[in-house]
C-alpha cells in the first residue's frame, strides 16, 4: 500500500533515532474464515528529550476494530465501544477540561489507517495493543488475509503468526509479501489437514534494508492465501456456540451464458491513463467472451453512443470490431450517467422483448465511471430511482468507480439495489488489472435464484438467505442462531438454478462436533461464532440502512446496528472507540470510523492529534493534554463556515447547526 | 459383476456373472424407443486374488437421447452433461437435480437415482471399501426397477428381460457341492445346467446386503441372455446397442 505524503511525514516522525521499538508482534487467529488480529508494539523513548511516539496500523476496510489499549509508564488506557454520539459527548466533555486527545482513523484505498501518537518524556515505556476482526471473503478461489507491517525500524522481537483452523480441511496455503523476495524463505508455513500456521520472525539482521543499513526493509504487506477443502457440492454447514454458518461455494458447474452491456464513461476526466487502462482491460474482457454470450457497448460523456444498437454474440468478429471502437475513443466532455444507464437497460429490454435472450442466461450492465454526473439528470437520488424503476428483475447492475473523484457510495448503492456489486478501482494502481480482476469475479455466474432454508423451529436471527447470483470462486455465507432442541443435528436446504438445471441441495451438521474440535485446538479463535454472526449481521444491516426507503426504517436499522456493535464491541460506522485511563476516566481518546474520502473527512486530518505525557510526577499523576485540537473536534457552539464544509475540511458527520449535532444524516 | 434377474411370473431369481476386461463398457439397457441407454464400465480389483482378477462396475452412465442429457456416475463423482455443459457433483452432497424431464437424486455417500419422465428409474449404489485394502476397490451397484416403462424395442443385458421369458426348471438334484443343488433350466429354447446359489442384493442393506437365492447360469449367462456377453460390449458410455 502506498502511503500518502502526510502519512509519509508521520512515518518519518516515528523513525527518529531516539525511539526503540522493543517488540512488534502481530497474531491472527482465523477460524472458519473469521479472523481476529492483534497488533502489539512495545516502544521506549530512549532519547534524552521528550518526544512523540506514534502507533500506526493499517487495517482492511472491511475489518471492525474491537479494542485498543495503551499502557504508558504503567498507566493503562482501556478501550470500550460506545454509541458514536455518546462517545463524542464524553470525549467533548473531557476535551473541555484538556483531558483528551484523538486517535485518528484515515482512509487509504482498501485500508484504513489507525493512528495514535503520544508525547512522552525520556525513558518512557509505551505498549500499544490493537485488536480487529474481519471475515475472509472468498475471491477467485481464495481467501486472502493481508497484514500490513510497518514496524518503522529494526525490532529485536519481531514476529507475525497466522493460525488457521478450518473444520473441513485446508486445501492449500500460500504466502506472498511486498517487502522483497529475500523474505520469502523466512515465511514458514506448516499445515496439517485442518490447521495451518504461518510464522514470520526475521532477526534484526534480516530486517535490514542492506547489510549495514539501520533502516528496516519491512514495510508492506504479508499475505496469506488459502482455500478450504470442499467435499460436498451442497456446501458446508457448521455449528458452534449455538450459532450456525453455512458456506456455499460449488465449483465444477457450467457458467450461465451472459448478456452484458458495458457502459463506459468517456468524459474528459477519463482522458490519459484512466482511458488507456480501461481500453487495455476491455481488450482482455472482450477476449473472454464466448459465442454463447451476447454483449453491447455504450460509451458516454454528455452524449450517449452505442457501438451497436443491439446486443451481438461474443464472436471473434464482433469482439475485434468492439475493441477497435473502444481504442478509437477520445475522452472529452461531461458525464451523463442517467441516460447512459437508461440506454443500457433499453438495449437489454429490446433483446428480451424480441426473445433473443436465453431464459437460462444472466443479463448484466457493467458501468465504468470516474466521476459524478454533470449533464442531464444530475440528482443522484433521481438517477437511483430511475434505474430501479427501469431495471427488470432479470437484470443486474455492476459498478466500477475509478479513482476518488467518483461518489463510490452512490455507485455501490445503485449496484446493490439492482442485484449487483460495486468495486473501486484505484487509478494510481494498475487499474487495468483491477478492472479485469473485478470482471473475472463476476463473469462466471454459476447459480442464480439461490434460497437457503432452515425450518423455523430450528433457527433464528438468520442473515441474508436469498441471493440473486453465485459467482465461481466466491462464496455465499448464511449465519444464524440455532434454537435449543432435542436434536443433535441441524439441517437445511438450498434451492438454486444453474445454466441447465434446477438444484435442491441438502446440508446437515452435528451441532456439537465443531465445538468439540475447537476445544482441542490451541490457537483457534475462541468465541468466533458469536462475533462472526454479529459481523455478518452488522455488515448486512449497514447495506440495508443505506437503501432504507423511510426514515423510520432507517432509524430502526440504526438502533439495531448500534445495539449489536455495543454487544459485540465492534467499531462500526455508528460506534466509536473510547479509550479511557483506568485511574482517571476523564482522560480519554476517541477513534471514529472514517468516511469515504469523497465526503472529505479524512485526507485533511492533521497528524498532530496526540496525547502528551509530562514527566511522571512524584505523586504518580499523569495527565493527557491535546497540544493542538484536531479540527474535526469543533466545539458544538462553533459551527463550521460554509467554505470549510465545501472544501471538505470538516467531517460531514459532525456538521453542527444551531448547536444540534447531525449524525450521519439520520 | 454379478447380475440378478427377478422373474416375477416364474417367481424366481436368475443370476449370472460376466467377467469381461477392465475398461469394457457393457450395455445394460438400450431402448431406442424411449431414447434411454444405460451402460456400465468395468474396473478391476487392485490385484489378482485366488487366480482371478475380479471386475466391478466403476462407472454407470444413463443417457437420455431426446434431451441429449447424460448422467455419469463414477465412484468419485456424479457428472451431468447436456452436450456443451457439464456439472459435477461430489458424493459428499445430498442433492436433487432437475433437467427437463430428468431428475437426479443424490443421497450423500450412498446412492444416486436417475428418473426419466417418471417412467424409467435407475438407482446406482456406491460401495466404498477401505482405501488401503490390498485387493478391493470402490465399486457401484446398478438397480433397475421391474416397473420401468421401456418401449417394446428395449434390449441390453438387463433390458431384454423386461419381456419376461418363459422359464422352466426341472430335474433338481444334488450337485458336486453338496450345499448347491443343480437342475436343468429351459429358457429361450435352450436347456441349461443351472446351480442353486445366492447373490447379494444391497438395495435394503447397503453394507451387508441380503442374500437372494437364485438359479445360477454358468458361462457368463450363456443361453439365458440373447447371444454372447461380448455382443453387449459398446464403444462409448452413451452408445446404444447395435442390433444385428
Amino acid at each position: 500500500a502506498t502511503l500518502t505524503s502526510e502519512e509519509q511525514e508521520d512515518f518519518g516522525a516515528i523513525t527518529g533515532q531516539d525511539i526503540t521499538v522493543k517488540s512488534y508482534k502481530v497474531e491472527s487467529r482465523i477460524t472458519s474464515r473469521f479472523a481476529h488480529v492483534t497488533v502489539r508494539s512495545s516502544v521506549v523513548n530512549s532519547g534524552t528529550k521528550a518526544q512523540s511516539i506514534a502507533f500506526n496500523v493499517q487495517i482492511p476496510k472491511r475489518a471492525f476494530i474491537s479494542n485498543f489499549t495503551m499502557n504508558v509508564n504503567g498507566i493503562t488506557f482501556v478501550g470500550s465501544v460506545k454509541e458514536k454520539t455518546l462517545a463524542r459527548k464524553l470525549y467533548a466533555r473531557a476535551r473541555s477540561r484538556n483531558h483528551a486527545a484523538g486517535i485518528v482513523r484515515t482512509n487509504s484505498q482498501d485500508l484504513e489507517v489507525f493512528k495514535t501518537e503520544v508525547h512522552v518524556p525520556p525513558g518512557s515505556n509505551i505498549e500499544f495493543e490493537l485488536h480487529y476482526q474481519e471475515m475472509m471473503e472468498r475471491k477467485l478461489g481464495f481467501y486472502e488475509h493481508s497484514l500490513y507491517l510497518q514496524p518503522g525500524r529494526l525490532v529485536p522481537h519481531f514476529q507475525v503468526d497466522v493460525y488457521i483452523y478450518e473444520q473441513n480441511g485446508i486445501a492449500s496455503v500460500e504466502t506472498s509479501n511486498t517487502f522483497g523476495t529475500q523474505f520469502a524463505e523466512l515465511i514458514k508455513v506448516t499445515s496439517t489437514k485442518d490447521k495451518a500456521h504461518v510464522v514470520f520472525k526475521p532477526s534484526v539482521q534480516q530486517q535490514r534494508e542492506c547489510a549495514n543499513c539501520t533502516n528496516s526493509a519491512i514495510d508492506g504487506e504479508l499475505t496469506v492465501k488459502y482455500d478450504v477443502t470442499r467435499d460436498s457440492t451442497s456446501g458446508e454447514l457448521q455449528v458452534s456456540d449455538s450459532y450456525f454458518f453455512y458456506f456455499l461455494a460449488p465449483s465444477n458447474l457450467s457458467p450461465f451464458p451472459k448478456n452484458i452491456v458495458f457502459v463506459i464513461d468517456v468524459s474528459g476526466s477519463m482522458w490519459g491513463v484512466k482511458m488507456k487502462q480501461t481500453v487495455e482491460a476491455m481488450r482482455a474482457i472482450l477476449d473472454d467472451l464466448t459465442v454463447e454470450d451476447q454483449f453491447g457497448i455504450i460509451d458516454f460523456n454528455h452524449n450517449v453512443r452505442c457501438w451497436n444498437e443491439d446486443l451481438v454474440p461474443g464472436s471473434s468478429l464482433h469482439t475485434t470490431s468492439a475493441k477497435s471502437y473502444i481504442e478509437s475513443i477520445k475522452p472529452n466532455g461531461g458525464t451523463n450517467i442517467n441516460e447512459a444507464l437508461m440506454r443500457a437497460v433499453q438495449m437489454l429490454m429490446r433483446a428480451f422483448n424480441q426473445d433473443l435472450i436465453n431464459s437460462r442466461s444472466i443479463s448484466m450492465i457493467i458501468l465504468v465511471s470516474d466521476g459524478d454526473p454533470t449533464v442531464g439528470e444530475i440528482k443522484l437520488s433521481v438517477i437511483q430511482k430511475n434505474i430501479k424503476r427501469a431495471m427488470r428483475e432479470e437484470f443486474s447492475l455492476f459498478s466500477v468507480g475509478i479513482g476518488f473523484d467518483v461518489d463510490y457510495d452512490f455507485l455501490e448503492r445503485i449496484a446493490m439495489e439492482n442485484r449487483g456489486m460495486a468495486q473501486r478501482i484505484y487509478a494510481n494502481h494498475d487499474a487495468a488489472e483491477q478492472l479485469r480482476t473485478f470482471y473475472h469475479q463476476v463473469s462466471s455466474p454459476l447459480l442464480s435464484k439461490i434460497a437457503v432454508r432452515f425450518s423455523d423451529e430450528s433457527v433464528t436471527n438468520v442473515t441474508q438467505s436469498q441471493f440473486d447470483k453465485y459467482f465461481s470462486g466466491s462464496e455465499l455465507v448464511v449465519a444464524g442462531r440455532v434454537l435449543p432442541s432435542e436434536s443433535s443435528s441441524l439441517s437445511g436446504y438450498t434451492s438454486a438454478s444453474s445454466a441447465n438445471m434446477d438444484l435442491i441441495l441438502e446440508m446437515d451438521a452435528d451441532i456439537h462436533k465443531l465445538d468439540e474440535e475447537l476445544a482441542k485446538q490451541q490457537h483457534s479463535f475462541t468465541g468466533f461464532a458469536k462475533q462472526m454472526w454479529a459481523y455478518l449481521t452488522i455488515k448486512q444491516l449497514i447495506g440495508e440502512r443505506s437503501l432504507a426507503p423511510t426514515a423510520a426504517k432507517k432509524r430502526k436499522i440504526t438502533q439495531r446496528i448500534i445495539s449489536l456493535s455495543l454487544d459485540h464491541q465492534f467499531v462500526t460506522p455508528l460506534t466509536a472507540l473510547l479509550v479511557t485511563n483506568d485511574d482517571d476516566p476523564t482522560e480519554m481518546l476517541l477513534a471514529d470510523s472514517p468516511m469515504d474520502p469523497k465526503h472529505g473527512c479524512c485526507s485533511a486530518l492533521p497528524a498532530t492529534s496526540r496525547v502528551t505525557f509530562p514527566p511522571r510526577p512524584p505523586g504518580g499523576m499523569v495527565y493527557a493534554t491535546p497540544p493542538s485540537r484536531p479540527h474535526w473536534l469543533l466545539p458544538a457552539t462553533q459551527p463550521p463556515t460554509p467554505s470549510q464544509v465545501k472544501k471538505g475540511e470538516v467531517d460531514e458527520t459532525l456538521v453542527t447547526t444551531n448547536g444540534v449535532t447531525r449524525v450521519d444524516e439520520d | 459383476p454379478h447380475f440378478i434377474i427377478r422373474l416375477p411370473r416364474s417367481n424366481m431369481d436368475v443370476c449370472f456373472n460376466i467377467d469381461s476386461k477392465p475398461g469394457h463398457i457393457l450395455n445394460l439397457v438400450s431402448d431406442i424407443g424411449t431414447g434411454v441407454v444405460v451402460n456400465g464400465q468395468l474396473i478391476s480389483s487392485k490385484k489378482v486374488h485366488k487366480d482371478k482378477l475380479k471386475t466391478y462396475f466403476g462407472v454407470v452412465s444413463v443417457y437420455y437421447q431426446p434431451e441429449g442429457f447424460s448422467v455419469t456416475v463414477s465412484t468419485d463423482r456424479i457428472t451431468t452433461t447436456d452436450g456443451r455443459r457439464s456439472n459435477v457433483f461430489t458424493w459428499g452432497s445430498t442433492a436433487e437435480i432437475t433437467h427437463d424431464g430428468v431428475t437426479v437424486s443424490i443421497v450423500k455417500n450412498a446412492q444416486a437415482t436417475i428418473t426419466i419422465n417418471n417412467r424409467i428409474q435407475v438407482t446406482v449404489l456406491l460401495h466404498r471399501v477401505w482405501k488401503k485394502h490390498p485387493v478391493n476397490v470402490d465399486f457401484l451397484g446398478v438397480y433397475l426397477s421391474n416397473s420401468n416403462q421401456y418401449s417394446p424395442l428395449v434390449h441390453g443385458l438387463i433390458g431384454q428381460f423386461s419381456q419376461e421369458p418363459e422359464v422352466r426348471v426341472y430335474g433338481v438334484h444334488e450337485g458336486a457341492d453338496p450345499l448347491k443343488k443343480e437342475a436343468t433350466m429351459e429358457v429361450k429354447g435352450n436347456k441349461l445346467l443351472v446351480t442353486r446359489g445366492w447373490q447379494k442384493d444391497y438395495t435394503w442393506d447397503r453394507k451387508h446386503g441380503s442374500n437372494v437365492y437364485c438359479w445360477f447360469i454358468h458361462n457368463s449367462g450363456k443361453g439365458f441372455i440373447d447371444g454372447h456377453y461380448s455382443d453387449y460390449i459398446v464403444p462409448d458410455l452413451d452408445s446404444f446397442l447395435q442390433l444385428p
